[in-house]
């Protein structure tokens, strides 16, 4: 899922 | 979640929770721009209005939380708080911090990864979280004394940049994860206008010197 790449960060 | 990743997540917690001591402690938040923290403030609340779109994990809900309740609490504290706030240097801290918004916005409008309210958003923060701490630098410069506190909140908070950019790398390789060119980019920017500062406090540090940016 792309959209999660960088999502999860803060 | 890699080393990287996790260390930059304590040094940004580390250098909230120094600033809040400083402030709790000498009740004063002398050398602190109260610009850059209206800024983080901004773009904490526009970054993590995902909280309530998607759950990844309780750590990552708990540490959105705490970065959204100890930015209003520090501005909070500079704004209203009968002593604190006598000890804002307002009249050094004079960047016209809206000024950036707008622009940020815009480009969010136009670069982003997906046209959709969420992601505009998000890619908004990320731009203007490059920029949040030049008010800070500026003021800074303009700081006769540079107390510790402040000095190494600022060390810790472009040390969290720094780590995040070796965890993109780490992820990029190891994960296999995707280029993420809006990430990346507004993250070595914001990194880079740390490179200065770093420079006197690495330098300060070795020589066992107070630090003091040059005029």
């Amino acid at each position: 899922n792309a959209e999660s790449n960088v999502h999860d960060e803060l | 979640m890699n080393i990287f990743r996790l260390a930059g997540d304590m040094s940004h917690l580390l250098s909230v929770i120094l600033l809040l001591l400083k402030i709790r402690t000498t009740k004063s938040c002398a050398g602190i721009s109260l610009k850059t923290q209206e800024l983080y403030v901004v773009v904490f609340l526009a970054r993590y209005l995902n909280l309530f779109t998607r759950y990844y994990s309780f750590y990552n809900t708990v540490m959105k939380l705490v970065f959204i309740a100890t930015s209003v609490c520090i501005v909070w504290y500079m704004r209203f708080h009968k002593v604190v706030k006598q000890t804002y240097n307002k009249d050094l801290d004079t960047f016209r911090h809206y000024v950036v918004i707008p622009p940020c916005f815009l480009l969010a409008l136009l670069v982003h990864h997906e046209f959709t309210v969420m992601e505009v958003l998000w890619t908004f923060s990320l731009y203007l979280e490059a920029v949040a701490i030049l008010p800070q630098l500026i003021l800074l410069q303009r700081t006769r004394n540079i107390d510790n506190l402040t000095g190494n909140y600022i060390f810790l908070l472009g040390a969290y940049r720094a780590l995040y950019l070796l965890n993109w790398i780490y992820r990029f390789f190891m994960e296999k994860a995707q280029a993420r060119w809006i990430s990346w980019i507004s993250g070595l920017v914001q990194t880079a206008l740390y490179a200065d500062f770093f420079y006197y406090y690495i330098k300060s540090w070795k020589n066992n010197e107070k630090l003091k940016l040059p005029a």
